[in-house]
């Protein structure tokens, strides 16, 4: 079985091991609860 | 090589009047003059090989072997590698000794402007020195193959890597090419073994008809009638292998059925006769054991490390393309670790492997059951479900866990396992509280993992089809469904959460936000593993049964989270309901066994 997240365009900033990985085709084994990444818009950047 | 015997081969220059099956037909692609040897196999059974004349004859099925080597008093375990081209394939490990013996046999593909020179790494493995490169040589196999010899094999130094011209030990191999003629019977009995339900060893004008059906020619199917009657050349309402043999050669000669290999989905070239023959050959024996040594590296140096093949295998290097044909031979998965920031192979379990090789590995299997398929495997995961949720079920939970020793923490789970009374239950446990922290908890900007899982997260729908998705009818449309998609998600950012059978089967919610509403999508109960979603021919994502559910954020905007139903796994629970507030890191559902 498989959960599929689909973030609108631009929305999310994917933590960048996680992208790397997925370029090599490359699947990373991951724990609930680890960070995927960090919203783009200007309200997560104010609450940065 | 050579083996006294050698002589000219009558059969492949002969174009009539023959009286096998094969002598009568004209075949110009495989008019070359080989020399025939007999190579004697390590199991005792004998095969007719060809050494060739010259180089115009480079084209084809070479069958090395790496037979043995003596590695001048050095015990050790052993294991060595053959690299030829963008490939690498490596034999199983010896036993201690200081003459390993490997007997392993690969088919390499030969091709006129392709690689010649082969190179042999043979390493050493102990508990201290890990894949060692301790030997090497290089090998022209065009002159291998076009040189004179009475021996059955040929033995090499071994060069020290670390030391110019030092030799440590010897290499004994055997190559020779596959006679062209036994090519295309050997391809034949494979699609007929293939098709061949009843298992009586030749196929029924139904049969016939699926198969004609499965190689994708339309013209052909139109004639399925003619071209059986074709085939049956003895008028007993059946193709027997030679006879199947005879009409796919003759038909490639003249109107090819075959456009596109039926395994790895490649577009054919049909002046290019014996490269397709050997093309098809070589797919259609992945995957199937036939082949003693495991492949698909990019280096002799990966194929050391036993886990690396897998990395390649998914990283889609392999020659034949990605797919089923890379899939086929997976009984274990490459991941990244990223706790520990390691590579680590997964096991899935044999069964669920044989499975998916019979659905998924061909794409014929895959073709012809089409509709059958899924009620097989709708039928399949509900049998389980029901089997998974009685108390005898809770027997196996012992054997799972002891199966999965080293990735199942039952010191993380919430009770121990005598609480369980199904398997089904057990499936489902729950983890102790505060074992899964949640990452930046006071910020909802940030995004967590929602389950414990194989993630792949790509920026955009196109780089996730670029690097993983195959199935040709992908879409984020296709995936959300009408009734949740918008076109704020079109290329959205995809991440990915593939459930392993070990793992925690619960999911979480990976922002914080409300729930806008659920959406049930019927579907079947494909597999969800790279096999599937790696191939051309399935489009698991967009077929499968699924919910999905639309998350308004603060942050993010909305987000689907689909979950996504697999053979077996195929029940779909959610513990939240549309209007409920989660918080990221609540438990959001589960998957259980059943359809």
């Amino acid at each position: 079985s498989t959960v599929i997240c689909v973030f609108e365009k631009d929305a999310i900033e994917i933590d960048e091991d996680l992208l790397a990985n997925s370029a090599r085709s490359l699947e990373t084994l991951v724990s609930v609860g680890m960070k995927l990444g960090v919203a783009t818009n200007k309200q997560a950047k104010v609450n940065l | 090589m050579g083996h006294g015997s050698s002589k000219e081969l009558p059969e492949t220059t002969n174009t009539e009047g023959g009286s096998t099956a094969s002598s009568r037909i004209k075949r110009p692609h495989i008019s070359r003059v080989f020399r025939r040897l007999t190579v004697s196999r390590g199991n005792g059974s004998s095969s007719s090989a060809l050494k060739l004349v010259s180089a115009e004859d480079f084209a084809g099925i070479a069958l090395l072997t790496l037979i043995s080597a003596d590695m001048q008093q050095f015990k050790d375990k052993w294991l060595a590698c053959v690299s030829f081209g963008e490939q690498t394939f490596r034999t199983h490990i010896s036993d201690q000794t200081e003459k390993p013996v490997w007997n392993s046999e690969k088919k390499l593909l030969l091709e006129k402007n392709g690689p010649r020179l082969a190179r042999i790494s043979v390493f050493e493995t102990n508990r201290i020195s890990k894949n060692n490169l301790v030997g090497y040589c290089e090998i022209d196999l065009l002159e291998l193959l076009t040189q004179e010899s009475d021996s059955d094999f040929e033995v090499f130094e071994l060069f020290d890597p670390a030391a110019t011209g030092k030799v440590v030990g010897r290499i004994s191999l055997s190559c020779s090419v596959e006679d062209p003629i036994e090519t295309e019977k050997n391809f034949a009995r494979r699609i007929l073994a293939i098709m061949d339900y009843n298992e009586d060893g030749k196929l029924s004008f139904s049969e016939f008809s699926d198969l004609i059906k499965a190689f994708g020619n339309q013209v052909a199917e139109n004639k399925k009638e003619e071209l059986f009657k074709a085939a049956d050349k003895n008028g007993d309402d059946a193709v027997s292998m030679d006879e199947l043999a005879e009409l796919l050669a003759f038909q490639q000669e003249n109107e090819p059925l075959i456009n596109c290999c039926p395994v790895c989905g490649e577009i054919l070239e049909v002046s290019d006769k014996l490269n397709t023959l050997v093309h098809l050959s070589l797919c259609f024996d992945e995957g199937t054991g036939n082949q003693v040594m495991t492949g698909g590296f990019l280096t002799d140096k990966q194929a050391s490390y036993g886990w690396m093949f897998k990395l390649s295998e998914w990283a889609h290097f392999s020659s034949y393309d990605v797919g089923l044909n890379s899939g086929s031979s997976a009984s274990h998965i490459l991941v990244f670790d990223r706790k520990t920031k390691r590579l680590v192979e997964e096991l899935i379990d044999k069964k669920i492997v044989l499975s998916m090789r019979a659905i998924y590995q061909s794409k014929i299997g895959l073709h012809l059951m089409d509709k059958g398929a899924k009620e097989i495997l709708l039928s399949i995961s509900e049998k389980q479900g029901r089997e998974m949720n009685t108390t005898e079920s809770a027997g196996d939970i012992p054997k799972f866990v002891e199966f999965f020793k080293d990735q199942i923490n039952l010191a993380e789970v919430k009770y121990p396992l005598e609480h369980f009374k199904t398997f089904n239950e057990f499936f489902i446990r729950e983890l102790k509280p505060g074992t899964r922290p949640i990452a930046s908890m006071e910020r909802d900007d940030v995004a967590i993992c929602a389950a414990d899982s194989r993630l792949m997260a790509f920026k955009s729908v196109e780089d996730g089809q670029r690097f993983w998705i195959k199935g040709r009818k992908f879409s984020v449309q296709g995936l959300l469904g009408k009734e949740t998609y918008s076109s704020a998600f079109a290329d959205g950012t995809l991440v990915i959460f593939r459930l392993a059978p070990q793992d925690y089967h619960r999911f979480h919610s990976p922002v914080s936000g409300t729930i806008e509403k659920f959406v049930k999508i019927p579907g079947c109960l494909y597999t969800v593993n790279p096999i599937a979603v790696n191939s051309k021919y399935c489009n698991v994502f967009t077929e499968n049964k699924r919910e999905v559910s639309i998350i308004s954020t603060a942050h993010f905007g909305k987000v689907a989270f689909v979950a996504i139903g697999a053979t077996m796994v195929g029940s779909i629970t959610f513990s939240k309901k549309a209007g409920d507030h989660v918080k990221k890191g609540d438990e959001y559902g589960y998957f259980s066994f059943g359809g």
